[in-house]
């Protein structure tokens, strides 16, 4: 760490891990909102959180009472919620719950993802803001607007942590826009669009619209009409112009003939091939509103069900009766054997759901309940 | 049947002294109020009275330096352990 900007680390690649835990939550679901917070300050910045289980990360996370060997003992109910440090070696970093407190995943008690985004700021470096409107203001506030950081949230941790200069960005969307990536856009994009067979060409989202299949990848698509490899490609606004984002995730429900196209915690509604009306919030789904995004989903026409992936868990929708079904979030690697990595997108074809995960595909049969083949995403377009 | 209440009947002799120590720990905690060695805390010492006026003007009221019923219903509030001001 270093003390030239106040304290900060010296890094973009930071550690946690998650000691004792609170009974108030499964363990599972604790795990999901300490990784939704630290993605709150990843999506805003470069920094990347990388889970790990040893008790030496950077940020080790912690359920306590009252005096718990810092000095700065917890009050039992009320009071104070939680502390953490600044960056730092040995307890630097470190962040700790009074787990005296009601740690919830909604409105009742205390949300858990809130207030740990809030001293995750602090494990980061930053400090209290006199905004009310700041997730960094001292006050715990039940409700939030989506965006939980404000602007000013936003430049101080990037005042803190520039990006890091010079390093291949892959995934834009993890708070890096196209503009600082000079090979994505401007000259050279047309260029390594039309090499669509590179070796490390990966997707964002796939889904079936209408009789063709539709391949999203940054801000650009490529669609692929039956099994014929003539196939269309362009930026997405040339095919669907009130798209002028990237697709996160995207799926087909035969029966309405529809396409959902998500990007972030917005979706949009195609028929044929229009856009239908204005984007909808992902609370339509039933999303706890800690749900900001999701990497993939398919809908499973044998089941009726919608799936979402985001991170190791996933949520069962049902079209049927519009409801998500009870008892998720559930682990990915728990249902489907062999896939225990994040996604990128998901197909569903005749009995197979294809993940998409990095430049392979996993073909999984969903009756078998087993990865039984895998192949190179960019064979998917002829290649 | 008349309920006794007894919260209801002691609050209003001790609230000040309540006060008076939700204040000053709060003050300790938050803004570095010095803890005093000897004797009480007195509402009306400079230190006192200043470190409340910095919360105050940290929180937008009015800075009076007084422990009105919004400042006190704001040290009420739960929030995060991390002192606002620099330690």
């Amino acid at each position: 760490y270093s003390h030239i900007q106040g304290t900060r680390w010296n890094k973009n690649v930071i550690t946690y891990s998650i000691g004792r835990y609170t009974r108030d939550l499964p363990r599972n679901t604790v795990d999901s909102l300490v990784e939704s917070a630290f993605s709150v300050w990843a999506r805003a910045s470069s920094l990347t959180f990388v889970r790990s289980h040893t008790r030496n990360a950077d940020i080790m996370v912690e359920f306590a009472t009252h005096e718990h060997g810092d000095l700065y003992p917890f009050d039992g109910p009320r009071g104070t919620l939680a502390h953490a440090f600044g960056p730092g070696l040995g307890v630097g970093g470190d962040t700790h719950f009074d787990d005296d407190e009601h740690w919830t995943a909604g409105q009742t008690g205390f949300n858990l993802f809130v207030v740990a985004a809030h001293e995750f700021g602090h494990a980061l470096g930053l400090k209290h803001s006199r905004n009310p409107q700041s997730l960094m203001y001292p006050t715990y506030k039940s409700s939030h607007s989506a965006n939980l950081l404000s602007n000013e949230d936003i430049a101080n941790i990037n005042a803190l942590y520039s990006p890091v200069r010079g390093r291949p960005n892959y995934f834009p969307r993890h708070g890096w826009s196209s503009q600082n990536n000079a090979w994505l856009s401007g000259s050279l994009f047309p260029q390594l669009m039309e090499n669509k067979c590179a070796k490390d060409l990966t997707f964002d989202a796939v889904s079936t619209v209408g009789d063709a299949t539709f391949f999203f990848r940054e801000k650009y698509l490529w669609i692929k009409h039956n099994e014929q490899y003539d196939i269309k490609e362009g930026p997405i606004t040339n095919f669907m112009p009130k798209i002028e984002s990237s697709i996160d995730a995207a799926f087909w429900v035969p029966r309405r003939s529809t396409a959902y196209l998500i990007h972030e915690s917005m979706f949009w509604t195609v028929k044929g091939s229009l856009v239908k009306g204005k984007p909808r919030a992902l609370t339509h789904f039933g999303f706890p509103a800690w749900v900001q995004d999701v990497d993939a989903a398919v809908h499973v026409v044998k089941t009726g069900r919608t799936l979402f992936f985001m991170h190791d868990i996933y949520w069962s929708y049902n079209e049927n009766r519009r409801v998500m079904d009870f008892g998720y979030p559930k682990y990915i690697s728990e249902d489907f054997p062999g896939v225990n990595t994040t996604i990128n997108a998901a197909f569903y074809k005749e009995g197979f759901i294809y993940f998409f995960i990095g430049p392979q595909v996993h073909k999984y049969d969903y009756t078998q309940k087993q990865v039984v083949e895998v192949e190179k995403a960019n064979s998917w377009l002829g290649c | 049947a008349p309920t006794f209440m007894p919260e209801t009947e002691s609050t209003p002799s001790t609230e000040p002294q309540v006060d008076l120590k939700l204040a000053t720990e709060y003050l300790q905690q938050y803004y570095n109020l010095e803890k005093e060695t000897m004797g009480r805390m007195k509402r009306s010492g400079p230190s006192f009275t200043s470190k409340v006026k910095d919360m105050q003007i940290f929180f937008g009221l009015n800075a009076t330096g007084v422990l009105d019923s919004d400042t006190l219903e704001l040290m009420r509030s739960p929030r995060c352990g991390v002192p606002d001001v620099e330690d």
